[in-house]
C-alpha cells in the first residue's frame, strides 16, 4: 500500500564529504597529506657510471623510469588502477591493520636494446624485454 | 636522472652513501644477469683501424631498433623481409628488425678458395663460428653480407650468376654435399653490398649441432663458364675492414625463458 508522502523535512545535507575527510573508520591511520600519488618517475641507467662503454656500443645508458606514489583511496580514473585495486583499497580503508592498501607498479613496460661486443669481437644487439616502465598503475 | 647506484640507494631508504667495490661488483654482476650477460664481455680491445663492416651495419641496425621502441613500445613489432639482392651498408632501405631478441653479427670465419690457380669450376669458401648464436634461440633470419666490386674488365659487359650453397659435408673421396641457399644475376660492373639469404642453414643450428657453417660462392657467366669470385670482384677477408664479409643471424628467445632464482 503506498505510504503517506512524508513532510518534507529541512532537508539535512547528506553529500558525504570527501570520503578522504569522513570520521572514525574512513580516517586513514597513515596520514596521506603530502604523500605523492603513483605515478612514472625518472630513473636513468648509466652504463657510463657502471664503466660499461668499453664493450657497449650503444646507448650510454637508458631511461628506465620506476613507479612510486600512494594508492590512497579514491583512485582516480588517471591512475588506471585495476577493479581489484579499487576494491582492496575499500577494503583497507574498513579493516586498515588487515589488509594493505593497493601498491603502485607498472601497468605497461616496454623493450629497450643494446649494442655491445663480445668477447670474439663479434658485435651484437640485444632486445630486453620489460626493461622501461611506459605507465604506472595501483594493482 | 641519478644513476641506477644511486636512485636504488635512496629508493632503499639507505642513508647515501658510496657503494664499496665489492658492493658495485656485486650490483653490476646483478644487472648483468638482467641484462641476460653471463659475464662481462672482454672483447679484444677492438684496433683503432676504420671501422670494420659489422659494426657499421649493427650501429645502423640499432639505430632503426631504438627509433621504433622509441615511438612504439613493445607492441610494435615489424615483419622485416630477409633481404637479398644490391643494398646499401647501412640497413637496406625500408628494412626493419624482425621480431628478433637478438641479432648477431659473426665475423669470425675462415677463407679457403679456388681460384685461378686450380681447376674448375672456381669458388670461395667462407667457414664462419657459429658458438656465438644464442643456443635458446630460434633462428628467424640469416643472412650473408659480401661486397662486390667492379668485375675485372674481361667481364666489363657480361651479367653474372652468383650462388650460394651450405657445405652439409666434406667428403674425402669426392665433393663435398652442398645446399643451394640463394642465387642472385646481377652484372658485372656491379658495384655494393650483396645480401644472400641463408636462413634455410639455421634449420639444423639449434642446440650444439653444428657449430660452424660453411658457405660457398659460384660465379658463372650467362654462358655457364665459372669465373674466379676475386675476377668478378667479391671481396673476402683480405679486402678493406670496411668491406669484409659477414654473417648477420636474427633469433628470438623462447616466449617464456624460465628464470632461474640468483
Amino acid at each position: 500500500a503506498a505510504r503517506p508522502p512524508r513532510r518534507r523535512q529541512h532537508k539535512k545535507s547528506n553529500e558525504l564529504p570527501h570520503p578522504n575527510k569522513l570520521p572514525g573508520i574512513f580516517d586513514d591511520v597513515h596520514a596521506t597529506e603530502g604523500r605523492q600519488v603513483c605515478r612514472r618517475h625518472e630513473l636513468y641507467v648509466s652504463f657510463q657510471d657502471l664503466g660499461w662503454l668499453d664493450w657497449v656500443i650503444a646507448p650510454q645508458g637508458y631511461s628506465a623510469y620506476y613507479c612510486e606514489g600512494e594508492c590512497a583511496f579514491p583512485l582516480d580514473s588517471c591512475m588506471n588502477a585495476t577493479n581489484h585495486a579499487i576494491l582492496q583499497s575499500l577494503v583497507h580503508l574498513m579493516k586498515p591493520e588487515a589488509v594493505p592498501k593497493a601498491c603502485c607498479a607498472p601497468t605497461k613496460l616496454s623493450a629497450t636494446s643494446v649494442l655491445y661486443y663480445d668477447s670474439n669481437n663479434n658485435v651484437i644487439l640485444k632486445k630486453h624485454r620489460n626493461m622501461v616502465v611506459k605507465s604506472c598503475g595501483c594493482h | 636522472s641519478g644513476s641506477v647506484l644511486r636512485r636504488r640507494l635512496h629508493s632503499a631508504g639507505v642513508p647515501q652513501r658510496r657503494l664499496s667495490g665489492g658492493e658495485r661488483r656485486d650490483v653490476q654482476r646483478e644487472i648483468l644477469a638482467v641484462l641476460g650477460l653471463p659475464g662481462r664481455p672482454r672483447p679484444r680491445a677492438p684496433s683503432r683501424a676504420p671501422a670494420a663492416a659489422a659494426p657499421l651495419f649493427m650501429l645502423d641496425l640499432y639505430h632503426a631498433v631504438a627509433g621504433e621502441e622509441e615511438e612504439e613500445g613493445e607492441e610494435a613489432a615489424v615483419s622485416r623481409p630477409v633481404l637479398t639482392g644490391l643494398s646499401t651498408q647501412s640497413p637496406p632501405p625500408g628494412s626493419v628488425v624482425s621480431r628478433a631478441d637478438t641479432v648477431v653479427s659473426l665475423v669470425n670465419m675462415v677463407e679457403q678458395d679456388r681460384d685461378l690457380f686450380s681447376p674448375k669450376p672456381y669458388w670461395k669458401e667462407l667457414r664462419f663460428d657459429l658458438t656465438q648464436v644464442p643456443a635458446g634461440e630460434a633462428v628467424t633470419a640469416a643472412e650473408f653480407r659480401i661486397y662486390k666490386n667492379r668485375a675485372a674488365p674481361g667481364y666489363a659487359n657480361s651479367s653474372l650468376q652468383i650462388s650460394i650453397y651450405e657445405v652439409e659435408a666434406q667428403n674425402s673421396n669426392r665433393e663435398s654435399d652442398l645446399l643451394l641457399l640463394d642465387v642472385q644475376d646481377l652484372r658485372a660492373g656491379t658495384e655494393g653490398w650483396l645480401v644472400f639469404d641463408v636462413t634455410a642453414a639455421s634449420n639444423h643450428w639449434s642446440g650444439d649441432q653444428k657449430r660452424s657453417l660453411g658457405l660457398r660462392l659460384y660465379v658463372e657467366t650467362d654462358d655457364g663458364h665459372s669465373v674466379d669470385p676475386g675476377s668478378a670482384g667479391l671481396l673476402g677477408r683480405r679486402g678493406p675492414r670496411s668491406k669484409q664479409p659477414f654473417m648477420v643471424t636474427f633469433s628470438r628467445a623462447s616466449p617464456s625463458p624460465g628464470r632461474v632464482t640468483r
